[in-house]
C-alpha cells in the first residue's frame, strides 16, 4: 500500500499544467 | 488530505515533506539562519515548488537546501536524526556546473518517490551544502546501527545517481561527525 513513484514517471509529469 | 489530492487530480506522496533553506548570516545564530520554506504532499506540488526556487548550483556559498519528512528538523539534534547518520557525496569544484543539479534532483526524487522500498521509512531527509571548498549532498537516515537498511539505501542511492563502481561513498553516524576533530570523519560503511 506504499505510494511509490519511479524516476521516469516523476520526470514525465514535471511540465504538466498542474505542476507549473 | 489524500482525498483532497485525488479530487484535485494530483498524485499523493507517501509522506508530507518540508523544504528548508539555510543562508549563512554570521551576525545571527545558526538556527536563526535556518528557515522553513514550505511543505508539500503531492507530486504536482513538489514540481510547482521546484520550478519556483533557485537551482542549487546558483546559490551563494554557505547556503543549504534540506528536504525532510514533516516533523523532522534538518539538524543532528532532532530526536529522529540523533541516532542516525548520512550517506555523503562530496563533489569536486567543477562538478557544480556539470552534475550538482542533476544529483540533487535525483536525490529529491528518490525521497519523494520512496525509492528505497521497505527501507524508505529509515530515510529522514536530504541536505545539499554549497561550499567554496566543494559542495556536498547527503541522505540522512534514522538509525546508524541498522546495517541492512543503511547499506540498502546506500546501494540504491548510488545506483540512482549513476555513480561508477570506482567512486566510493561513505556513511557517517551523526554522533561521530559531531565529535570529530578537524576534517577527518569516521566512516561506518563504504560502498
Amino acid at each position: 500500500g506504499k505510494k511509490q513513484y519511479d524516476r521516469e514517471f516523476l520526470l514525465d509529469i514535471q511540465f504538466m499544467p498542474a505542476c507549473i | 488530505e489524500l482525498l483532497q489530492a485525488e479530487v484535485l487530480g494530483k498524485h499523493p506522496l507517501q509522506n508530507r515533506w518540508a523544504l528548508w533553506f539555510f543562508k549563512n548570516d554570521k551576525s545571527k545564530m545558526w538556527q536563526a539562519n535556518l528557515r522553513l520554506v514550505t511543505k508539500f504532499s503531492t507530486v504536482e506540488d513538489f514540481w510547482a515548488l521546484y520550478s519556483h526556487i533557485q537551482l542549487a548550483s546558483k546559490l551563494a556559498a554557505g547556503c543549504d537546501y534540506s528536504l525532510f519528512k514533516d516533523g523532522i528538523e534538518p539538524m543532528w539534534e532532532d530526536n529522529q536524526n540523533k541516532r542516525g547518520g548520512r550517506w555523503l557525496i562530496t563533489l569536486a569544484r567543477q562538478q557544480r556546473h556539470t552534475e550538482l543539479d542533476r544529483f540533487w534532483l535525483d536525490t529529491l526524487l528518490c525521497l519523494i518517490g520512496e525509492m528505497f522500498d521497505e527501507y524508505s521509512d529509515e530515510v529522514c531527509g536530504a541536505v545539499i551544502n554549497i561550499r567554496t571548498k566543494g559542495d556536498k549532498i547527503a541522505i540522512w537516515t534514522r538509525e546508524a546501527e541498522n546495517r541492512e537498511g543503511v547499506t540498502h539505501i546506500g546501494r540504491v542511492y548510488k545506483e540512482h545517481l549513476g555513480l561508477s563502481q570506482k567512486v566510493a561513498i561513505g556513511y557517517q553516524a551523526h554522533a561521530d561527525t559531531a565529535t570529530k576533530s578537524g576534517c577527518l570523519g569516521k566512516t561506518k560503511f563504504v560502498l
